[in-house]
């Protein structure tokens, strides 16, 4: 039914949360091959692949975010390139808020401390861990993680996108959706949206950590690596 | 650009979002 008066005030905000809502991905599962008998291999094999399909999925899901399509191609390109790590270590922290020493890359994926300092992604799991924890403590929900990852898609700093007015549009145009959300659920609490957008800081520093770490795993060599998730590293450095 | 064929060909490929 149609709001009316002061409900229909409430409308946009509602409407793009709505629509990220629907517009989230299903989740993936990371499927380690239990016939790889090097844990550690195993480990970093099923890293990258899991990071390479949900790199396929963070393309796909880009196109759903309002504007985004309004973009031309060469600044959707950039603004992927810069920001991919961070929308994949957001819903990555997203997913382990309920486990306290634990890192759930995916449901038939969690890396404990033990599993991912034998692996070499101690360094990775405690920054994914450091962010989930000032999410656990914001008690970051659904609505609010699915805003958050939109508004970190159009945060991108790359110097290479064109039309940056275009992208600060799309910026706005969510972080208004952040506010409104915000002022009318949580009315008594009007620092709420400031609050989650001060955590992108952290969550830039730790996908910071997660390209040196994917970048580490490369050079050295040995694991498998997908060529979206190469292009998409080298686009990086 | 040649450098991000596949990044590149995911974007121009069905450039409409399926309808929500």
């Amino acid at each position: 039914s149609m709001p009316s008066g002061k409900e229909a005030d409430k409308g946009s905000s509602n409407v793009i949360v709505s629509h990220l809502l629907v517009a989230e991905p299903e989740k993936l599962f990371a499927m380690p091959d239990p016939l790889q008998p090097d844990a550690t291999l195993r480990t970093l094999t099923t890293l990258c692949d899991l990071a390479d399909r949900e790199l396929v999925v963070i393309i796909g899901w880009a196109k759903h975010i309002p504007g985004f399509l309004s973009l031309s191609l060469a600044d959707q390109m950039s603004v992927l390139q810069s920001v991919w790590l961070e929308v994949l270590v957001l819903g990555v922290a997203f997913r382990s808020l309920g486990c306290e020493d634990e890192v759930v890359f995916a449901e038939d994926f969690v890396l404990d401390e033990e599993l991912s300092r034998v692996a070499g992604l101690g360094e990775l799991s405690a920054a994914v861990g450091q962010l989930a924890r000032r999410y656990r403590a914001l008690q970051l929900d659904r609505e609010e993680f699915v805003m958050l990852k939109a508004i970190a898609l159009t945060n991108s700093d790359s110097v290479y996108i064109e039309d940056t007015e275009a992208v600060q549009k799309l910026r706005d145009l969510l972080h208004q959706a952040l506010l409104e959300l915000e002022s009318q659920r949580r009315p008594e609490d009007p620092r709420r949206a400031g609050r989650l957008l001060l955590t992108l800081p952290l969550l830039r520093q730790t996908a910071g950590r997660a390209l040196a770490t994917f970048y580490g795993i490369k050079t050295r060599g040995g694991v498998p690596m997908h060529k979206l998730f190469l292009e998409m590293l080298e686009a990086m450095m | 650009k040649e450098k991000h064929k596949i990044l590149h060909r995911l974007l121009q490929n069905s450039t409409s979002p399926v309808d929500l």
